[in-house]
């Protein structure tokens, strides 16, 4: 475990305790996505299908299990919940998700690290995370005007991956073999996703106004 | 050959 993993999994964290926090003191998902947690929850869920099988460490458990709680239960709380359901803006949450769930499956069984079923959904889940935060994007385009904490979820959400990369980089000048192209490409394609939203974040932080993303 | 040991990371 090298620092820079270490960074990217407490940002990782950090972002998911962020969004849970505003859900459950305001009760409001104005906002966030529900498209959007639902692929993480599919993320999680196919990623961590080892979770019985392959024992890493006690901390590489205790995070996917906090990952997988956390996920479902914004998504339970968003779906399920009276108050916060009804500050979900589903008409303004329309990015059509399920397509972007298909071709990530049809590429993981073309490009995987070995044709099994848990190495097929390890690649599905990679490719469908770097593609999940699109709706979350979209809806920030549409409702423009960001709430701190939903501008501060998405910025520590690309902030994670970015340590990732970091991380991956280290790894490789430091472990022999260490190659993992499809976790690297993924992983670079969901950072470049982030590009304009950190380029709008850095203004506004900049010049301490609100942050507005152009239409 | 990539190892496809267990993936080691979240």
């Amino acid at each position: 475990m090298n620092m820079f993993r270490f960074l990217g999994d407490m940002t990782h964290l950090f972002s998911v305790l962020v969004l849970l926090l505003k859900i459950h003191t305001i009760k409001s998902c104005a906002g966030i996505s529900l498209k959007t947690q639902e692929l993480y929850a599919i993320v999680f869920a196919t990623r961590y299908l080892d979770l019985f099988t392959d024992y890493i460490s006690l901390y590489n458990t205790v995070m996917k299990l906090v990952y997988l709680g956390s996920s479902l239960s914004i998504v339970w709380y968003m779906r399920r919940h009276k108050l916060v359901r009804r500050s979900y803006d589903k008409d303004q949450d329309t990015f059509r998700h399920h397509f972007l769930i298909l071709p990530c499956l049809i590429l993981a069984l073309l490009i995987n690290e070995k044709f099994t079923f848990m190495e097929v959904m390890w690649a599905f889940s990679l490719y469908l995370e770097a593609v999940a935060i699109l709706p979350q994007l979209v809806l920030l385009q549409r409702t423009r005007n960001i709430d701190n904490l939903t501008g501060q979820y998405v910025f520590l959400l690309g902030a994670y991956r970015s340590f990732y990369i970091l991380n991956w980089i280290y790894r490789y000048f430091t472990e022999v073999h260490y190659v993992h192209w499809i976790t690297w490409i993924s992983g670079l394609v969901q950072t470049l996703l982030y590009g304009d939203f950190f380029y709008y974040y850095f203004h506004s932080w900049k010049n301490n106004e609100k942050l507005q993303l152009p239409a | 050959e990539e190892e496809t040991a267990s993936h080691d990371e979240l």
